[in-house]
């Protein structure tokens, strides 16, 4: 059975990106 | 005929999902907490609150739903596209997607539907002091 880490599975969204 | 979505397995209701405590719990039993504590552990992550401000169809992309978010403390906007099933974990209220009807189809798990005003967790890098 695969296991799949946990933080695969919300956004990475990267906050320094200016605008 | 529907093109064949990219389906990450790790959706699918009853996928084995291991927490950085090293828990392990099926994805539909995922709670706040969850995510909180493991980043909490995980050295080098963070969450971040991502505040859902706009959806709408996909100018490049059709079929693919633009998602504006504004990131963390910040307040950074971000945009993303994703297809309509794709599940987003709000705080406090769990699995939710932009077609709660897709996402039940294709993986199984139970959403509630993405609204503008709803409260995302995303994930970070850790600032380094």
């Amino acid at each position: 059975v695969p296991v799949f880490p946990w933080h695969s599975l919300v956004p990475f969204l990267e906050p320094s990106q200016s605008g | 005929p529907a093109p064949a979505p990219c389906n990450p397995s790790h959706f699918m209701k009853g996928a084995i999902i291991q927490l950085a405590t090293g828990e392990l719990k099926r994805v539909e039993d995922l709670q706040t907490q969850d995510f909180v504590r493991s980043a909490e552990v995980s050295g080098g992550l963070k969450i971040d609150s991502s505040l859902v401000m706009d959806i709408r169809g996909s100018q490049q992309r059709p079929g693919l739903v633009s998602l504006h978010f504004t990131v963390g403390e910040q307040q950074s906007k971000v945009t993303i596209d994703v297809p309509p099933e794709h599940p987003f974990f709000v705080f406090g209220q769990g699995w939710s997607s932009c077609s709660p009807e897709r996402t039940a189809q294709l993986y199984g798990l139970a959403c509630h539907h993405l609204q503008v005003g709803d409260m995302c967790v995303s994930i970070t890098l850790q600032q380094q002091p």
